[in-house]
């Protein structure tokens, strides 16, 4: 999984 | 994407929107910040470094450029238009920007899930929309006359961060997902922000008075 939070919000 | 999302971002787009009317139909920037436009001009160039090379959607990317392009006009408008930026509160609108850019910076550079230059980026964009709405609620506290559209523009922006709050709280129930402390605090803080100016925007409607934030 990405670990990265949220990359696909605004 | 949910409900809340979407009615997030078209919020964020109307509030856009309104202070771009304001701009091109009235000639006037009066009671809006240039500080806080150039912040947020600086949130979306950090945050959409990879929007010409990671692809998630065509509203994801069209929605990127129009808060890119939007953004960057708002602040081309107020420094170079020869009728706009007259109207502009320079005397007024006194916050620092370096007092905001670097402790966020900073911060993003210690409180990060990635220490790579477009996680850390992308961090600092996030902390720094948290506070970026300052010298635009600043601004507002010492003009007298806030006009409706400059009223309506920092509401629909608040509107969209309470909205992305249960745009989150949705997703954490919904999808498999961690924990997401950077994004969900600095949006929680962002929003606590505009709780003073929604009291009294709900209570100047209420009482159908013109809106004014006490000094």
């Amino acid at each position: 999984t990405e670990p990265s939070a949220f990359k696909d919000e605004l | 994407m949910n409900i809340f999302r979407l009615a997030g971002d078209m919020t964020h787009l109307a509030s856009v929107l309104v202070l771009l009317l304001k701009i091109h139909t009235i000639k006037s920037c009066a009671g809006v910040s240039l500080k806080t436009q150039e912040l947020y001009a600086l949130v979306f160039a950090t945050r959409y470094l990879d929007i010409f090379t990671h692809f998630i959607s065509i509203y994801n990317t069209l929605m990127k450029l129009i808060f890119l392009g939007s953004s960057f006009s708002i602040v081309w408008y107020m420094r170079r238009h020869k009728i706009v930026r007259r109207s502009y509160d320079k005397e007024q609108d006194t916050f620092r920007h370096l007092f905001l850019i670097l402790p966020c910076f900073l911060l993003a550079l210690v409180i990060n899930e990635r220490f790579t230059f477009k996680e850390v980026m992308w961090t600092f964009s996030l902390y720094l929309e948290a506070v970026a709405i300052l010298p635009q609620l600043v601004l507002l506290q010492r003009t007298r006359n806030i006009d409706n559209l400059t009223g309506q523009y920092v509401f629909l922006l608040g509107g969209y961060r309470a909205l992305y709050i249960l745009n989150w709280i949705y997703r954490y129930f919904t999808e498999q997902h961690f924990v997401h402390w950077i994004t969900w605090i600095s949006g929680l803080v962002q929003t606590l922000l505009y709780a003073d100016f929604f009291y009294y925007y709900f209570h100047s409607w209420k009482n159908n008075e013109k809106l004014q934030l006490p000094a």
